[in-house]
């Protein structure tokens, strides 16, 4: 079982990578995929664990700009 | 660095003005540390910026200077009506539109905004940032550069890092300075004629001859600011004002690696290469591909270019052999040309990255170029260049076009690239 604390980093997380660019979902689970956090360590140069660990967490946490970090393939006009 | 892929149209000045001050940071700091950002992005290119200033603070609402007013600066407080709410102090600073949505920036009034103090928010290294994307640069993933999209505390001397520069003057190009106020500034063209004004004597070499001859080539990269171009099993190099006398090299001598006391080289005769912001270089020739970081060859090589480029095997019709691999200035993304068609990298990291969905496409329709393209480059200039045997065309990335200055393109790689004259060799006639 989750502890709060864990579930609210997972929240967090979850709302952090769909802000910035790196998941786009409406979804209320707690699934992360794992492919987004690594896109996330690579844009910021930390190991691409694809965990949330502590050095992930700490950095989603710092003071940044709110614009997006990555933009989603846009479809192409038909 | 990543372009948005609007611009200002930069034959005026940009004119801002700060419609909502902060409520706890005194006006004339506000006007001279935002003023002092946006300095940082003039002082790298040829933008300039007005100030329009609030006479009266009840101006604020029936403003009829705003709607001759670029870039408008707003302190504001949680959910100000653009979707994007603030949060309080902490978090999120502030924000900003690109160009082609109007270029506004919004600050977090809820942080506690500072100068030169490591407490707080540094109001200056914020809005330089977020001027940034008012100016059409997305976030960088260069930890160092301004557009980099973490805070990271107060920096005494914060100034714009290489990553920025190159990126600004991509958009907007250089500052032009007193004794070089071409509007061709930083152009190959530029170059070309600073280098005639400044040294009409210089010669290239009798070396260099042969490629006035025949001035087509096989591939043609950059490594930090010169430029090399590959013909044969020679290796060419010119820096941004003329060709090197002590060029051409062997290829054999000059990309390379000892392994198990042999020197291993990349082959002569390749089809292509490109240059990645990271240093490394990708050669081509037929199906394979090798890598070196600058001239160091790295082990494990040659590859097939389908394992490091995924999707290009997949198109029934690519046999390798490929004409063009560049970087377009238009979005720093890794592409190919071979014959009619142009394909996409998703990302720019070997092994991971794919073809994009939509591609491949004709070359045609997507550079509205008609001719053969046989290479292609992103210059030290930030602008693509695309070659076709004997001659190139200058790419207008943000409107998507051959460049339309004068002389008109397509223009003589032997005149502007090679210094040679009327296809004569270069050390008949060039000064």
């Amino acid at each position: 079982c989750l502890t709060h604390v864990e579930n609210n980093r997972l929240f967090y997380a979850k709302e952090f990578l769909n802000r910035f660019g790196y998941i786009k979902t409406n979804d209320s689970s707690l699934d992360i995929s794992t492919s987004a956090v690594r896109a996330f360590q690579r844009f910021v140069g930390l190991n691409q664990t694809g965990i949330i660990d502590e050095l992930t967490w700490q950095k989603m946490r710092e003071p940044r700009c709110g614009n997006k970090d990555l933009r989603r393939i846009q479809r192409r006009k038909r | 660095y990543i372009l948005q892929g609007s611009r200002w149209p930069s034959n005026e000045p940009l004119t801002f003005r700060i419609v909502k001050y902060p409520t706890t940071f005194p006006q004339q700091f506000v006007d001279a540390e935002l003023t002092k950002a946006l300095k940082l992005w003039s002082s790298a290119s040829s933008l300039e910026f007005e100030h329009r200033k609030l006479k009266k603070q009840n101006e604020q609402k029936s403003n009829n200077l705003d709607h001759k007013t670029d870039i408008r600066i707003s302190f504001e407080i949680g959910d100000h009506g653009d979707t994007e709410p603030f949060d309080g102090p902490g978090n999120v600073l502030g924000h900003a539109f690109f160009p082609q949505y109007g270029g506004d920036a919004h600050f977090d009034n809820d942080e506690y905004w500072t100068m030169k103090s490591t407490d707080g928010v540094n109001l200056f290294q914020v809005a330089a940032h977020e001027f940034g994307h008012s100016l059409g640069l997305e976030h960088s993933n260069k930890p160092d550069a301004i557009m980099a999209p973490f805070f990271k505390g107060y920096t005494p001397n914060f100034t714009l890092q290489e990553d920025d520069i190159r990126a600004i003057q991509a958009l907007y190009g250089g500052k032009p300075s007193k004794s070089f106020s071409s509007p061709l500034s930083n152009s190959i063209e530029a170059y070309q004629a600073v280098s005639k004004q400044m040294a009409p004597s210089v010669k290239s070499s009798n070396k260099n001859s042969a490629i006035c001859h025949d001035p087509q080539f096989d591939a043609i990269i950059t490594i930090d600011d010169d430029t090399y171009i590959f013909k044969d099993k020679f290796v060419y190099r010119r820096s941004k004002l003329s060709m090197d006398n002590d060029y051409p090299k062997l290829i054999h001598d000059m990309f390379g690696r000892w392994e198990g006391g042999i020197w291993q080289t990349i082959p002569d005769q390749i089809d292509t290469a490109v240059t990645w912001p990271n240093q490394q270089i990708f050669f081509f020739k037929g199906k394979h591909y090798w890598k070196t970081n600058r001239f160091q060859l790295q082990a494990g090589y040659p590859r097939l270019i389908s394992d490091g480029f995924r999707g290009l095997d997949e198109q029934h019709f690519f046999t390798g052999h490929l004409d063009a691999a560049f970087i377009y200035s238009g979005d720093n993304h890794t592409y190919f040309i071979k014959d009619a068609m142009v394909w996409r990298l998703n990302i720019n990291i070997e092994f991971t990255n794919s073809i994009d969905i939509d591609y491949p496409q004709f070359v045609s329709s997507w550079l509205h170029i008609g001719e053969k393209i046989t290479s292609a480059l992103q210059w030290i200039n930030g602008r693509t260049y695309f070659f076709s045997y004997k001659s190139y065309y200058r790419y207008d990335h943000i409107n998507h076009q051959v460049d339309d200055s004068y002389p008109t393109y397509p223009r003589p790689i032997s005149e502007w690239w090679l210094q040679c004259k009327h296809g004569a060799s270069s050390s008949e006639t060039a000064g």
